[in-house]
């Protein structure tokens, strides 16, 4: 009785910032 | 089994480290230092809501208000705003045609174990922002 191990899968757009000029100093 | 993680990042996102699985808009699943440059600008049309940007680094410098980040200054886009970030120095960026980069490489392959370049001015990384609606 194996308990399946769950690898997490992460969405692409978690991997770029996102930049609007709202941001900006 | 492959379970959806949260794409809200912790203090060490772990998206990052050597071996992650990235779900692109295509459904293809990627580990995250196979990415290239195609993978981003290609999820983005396929997603319709967000729109990838040419974001180029015009300054690093240490951040004055949180000791120990770097704040990176960029200009975004055809507009080309001005947009500042403060980071950790390993943050990893992807940049065009280069790929992941980050202000420490040493320190991004210490705590992600991900290959990065070091991160220059002039570097044009990829950021995305949403879509105009018509």
């Amino acid at each position: 009785n194996v308990e399946p191990r769950s690898v997490p899968v992460f969405p692409w757009h978690s991997l770029v910032p996102f930049l609007a000029p709202t941001q900006s100093d | 089994a492959l379970s959806h993680a949260p794409a809200s990042a912790p203090s060490n996102p772990s998206h990052f480290m050597k071996g992650a699985i990235i779900q692109l808009a295509t459904g293809e699943l990627k580990r995250v230092e196979d990415l290239q440059t195609q993978d981003f600008v290609r999820s983005a049309e396929v997603s319709g809501g967000l729109k990838i940007d040419s974001s180029m680094v015009v300054d690093i410098r240490a951040s004055q208000q949180k000791p120990g980040l770097v704040s990176l200054h960029f200009t975004v886009g055809e507009q080309q705003s001005k947009v500042t970030i403060d980071v950790p120095p390993e943050h990893p960026f992807f940049v065009f045609g280069q790929g992941w980069s980050s202000c420490s490489p040493e320190r991004t392959a210490q705590l992600y174990d991900l290959a990065c370049h070091p991160l220059q001015v002039g570097d044009v990384c990829v950021s995305i922002t949403l879509q105009q609606q018509p």
